[in-house]
């Protein structure tokens, strides 16, 4: 499940958005023992001018995004466009399940869910 | 009884999980045995944000390296009689057997706990020792001796003595165990066994990156 797109432009400026991965929808529900899915989130959004600058509460940019951006919006150039809008901040899950030797098992992903989104 | 090899969003989740093998469609359930749950509650993102930070690769509650925990039950366990063996001067023998053919040659063990829960009429297990050696048709070398506690269940680390830390586990791990009771006669059951076993897959496990 995915949030729908916003007014205005498609997606709008870079933020995380929700991405819920729900295993009953993958019918993965008979062998995997918890969680009953897993909140994955992604980030889209465009990396325009003025989001991109560093504010309170807004998505971390670095400063190269920041260079390459004002250098976009005063010299738009082929190839070199703006920056991308991609996870920041990432945090693991793990995942109790029957193998299909009945084993219970317990694995455990790094980075795994987008907290934070950024421009880079 | 696999189900197809799945294709599209599902073999992407899959592969992104590392699991090859589409799962059977329904197990055979049985409890989750309280220390995976544990484990799994203890890995828990919202319970690390609380106070208790996680180290990755690592799993804090055994205190090793490792990122795969499997709890794994003997496969022998209803092919064997419920009834006590007797010793009548002989020792109490039973054999274990672990399949362990899920795991990837990849991963590294860090930790394999055998657990035994052994009934006995003997109140007194003063003395009393477990052996355990690799199972062979000829009686094996014994690889591990464990003094038996009362009341608990039966803890013995493999590693090192019957599983090699370094190296792929084998397909499966059948063990020969016998019970050593001194100059007393006991009559034992072993109601249940079990191996928790935790690897490390490096591959789940990206080094860190190094700031230029």
């Amino acid at each position: 499940h995915t949030e729908p797109g916003v007014g205005g432009s498609p997606w709008g400026a870079c933020r995380m958005r929700r991405l819920h991965v729900s295993f009953r929808e993958v019918g993965w529900h008979h062998w995997v023992i918890a969680p009953r899915g897993f909140l994955a989130n992604f980030c889209q959004g465009t990396c325009t001018l003025p989001e991109v600058l560093p504010r309170s509460g807004g998505p971390p940019a670095l400063n190269h995004a920041v260079l390459r951006t004002l250098m976009h919006a005063a010299t738009p150039t082929p190839g070199a466009g703006l920056p991308c809008c991609v996870p920041a901040r990432l945090s693991p899950i793990s995942v109790l399940f029957f193998d299909n030797s009945d084993n219970v098992v317990l694995r455990h992903y790094e980075d795994m869910v987008v907290d934070e989104c950024g421009c880079r | 009884a696999l189900e197809p090899a799945p294709s599209g969003p599902t073999a992407a989740l899959l592969q992104a999980l590392r699991l090859h093998e589409a799962p059977r469609a329904v197990p055979t359930l049985r409890p989750v045995p309280p220390v995976m749950w544990r484990l799994f509650r203890r890995r828990d993102p919202q319970a690390a944000r609380a106070g208790y930070p996680l180290r990755p690769c690592h799993v804090e509650e055994l205190g090793v390296a490792g990122n795969i925990v499997r709890h794994i039950p003997d496969s022998g366990l209803f092919s064997r009689s419920p009834e006590p063996t007797r010793t009548r001067g002989l020792r109490p023998k039973w054999t274990v057997t672990f399949d362990l053919s899920g795991v990837d040659p990849v991963e590294r063990p860090t930790r394999a706990r055998l657990e035994l829960r052994l009934e006995a009429e003997n109140r007194d297990r003063h003395g009393w020792e477990l052996s355990v050696a690799l199972w062979a048709e000829s009686p094996g070398t014994e690889l591990l001796r464990v003094p038996v506690p009362p009341g608990l269940p039966l803890r013995a680390d493999l590693l090192g003595a019957v599983v090699a830390a370094n190296m792929s586990v084998p397909r499966t791990l059948r063990l020969a165990l016998s019970l050593h009771c001194g100059a007393t006669t006991a009559r034992a059951h072993l109601a249940e066994a079990s191996l928790l076993l935790v690897t490390l897959d490096p591959r789940l496990c990206p080094p860190p990156r190094s700031r230029r």
